[in-house]
């Protein structure tokens, strides 16, 4: 899922 | 980047100076749970190892620095600077009630089984829980400083602020990461009935917070 590819929050 | 995420990033980083000028002004912390505080550490440490492996912006890179340097920072002043104002018999939280169901489920429920997601997924589901020691040494002293209670309102705004994000992106963008979202409510809500109390005790007593 693409969640997993960047987790861009802190 | 919206305005509640925004909002969000600030009130934790306001939270956690105000704790950290707490100690270091008053060079005391007491009433202060040093279990939450490396757990929190722990979270940070965790969820930030791709600080040097994945660059989304510059607001990125440095916000994790600067957390990782806070937290290692109160710690360090907890268990290091002040450690004789430390009151570790109130802080009596078994960290394993946490550690435990945190580790064993960030191995059932990860987007993949690789080790980095593993361990972001781990630090979502302990940062939900990792206010427990605090709230916990609170019911047991039966009272908080009302600076501590400012930190707590404001670490509890911040996953609150979260929530609203996580909102905002669905309708805007389609963008649902099911697990923070699950973990940043379920972490809110600890905060609910201290919230509560906040708004009768605190900010109308402007005084200690005692519980009832």
């Amino acid at each position: 899922t693409d969640e997993a590819a960047n987790h861009d929050e802190l | 980047m919206n305005i509640f995420r925004l909002a969000g990033d600030v009130c934790h980083l306001v939270a956690i100076i105000i704790l950290l000028l707490k100690i270091w002004r008053s060079r005391s912390c007491a009433g202060i749970s040093g279990k939450s505080q490396v757990l929190f550490a722990i979270v940070f440490t965790t969820r930030y190892l791709d600080l040097f492996t994945v660059f989304i912006s510059p607001y990125n890179t440095i916000m994790k620095v600067v957390f990782l340097a806070l937290s290692y920072a109160t710690v360090y002043l907890i268990y290091m600077r002040f450690r004789n104002t430390f009151n570790s018999e109130n802080d009596s939280f078994r960290l394993e009630f946490l550690l435990v169901p945190v580790i064993g489920l960030s191995f059932l429920e990860n987007y993949a089984f690789t080790p980095l997601e593993i361990l972001w997924t781990f630090s979502i589901f302990l940062e939900s829980v990792a206010i427990m020691p605090q709230l916990f040494m609170i019911t047991k002293t039966g009272e908080a400083e009302s600076i501590t209670t400012h930190y707590l309102f404001f670490l509890g705004l911040y996953r609150a602020l979260y929530i609203a994000n996580w909102v905002w992106r669905y309708h805007t963008e389609g963008f649902f990461d099911q697990i923070a979202v699950v973990s940043g409510v379920v972490q809110t809500i600890f905060y609910i009935d201290f919230f509560y109390l906040y708004v009768t005790k605190v900010l109308r007593g402007r005084g200690k917070m005692t519980l009832p």
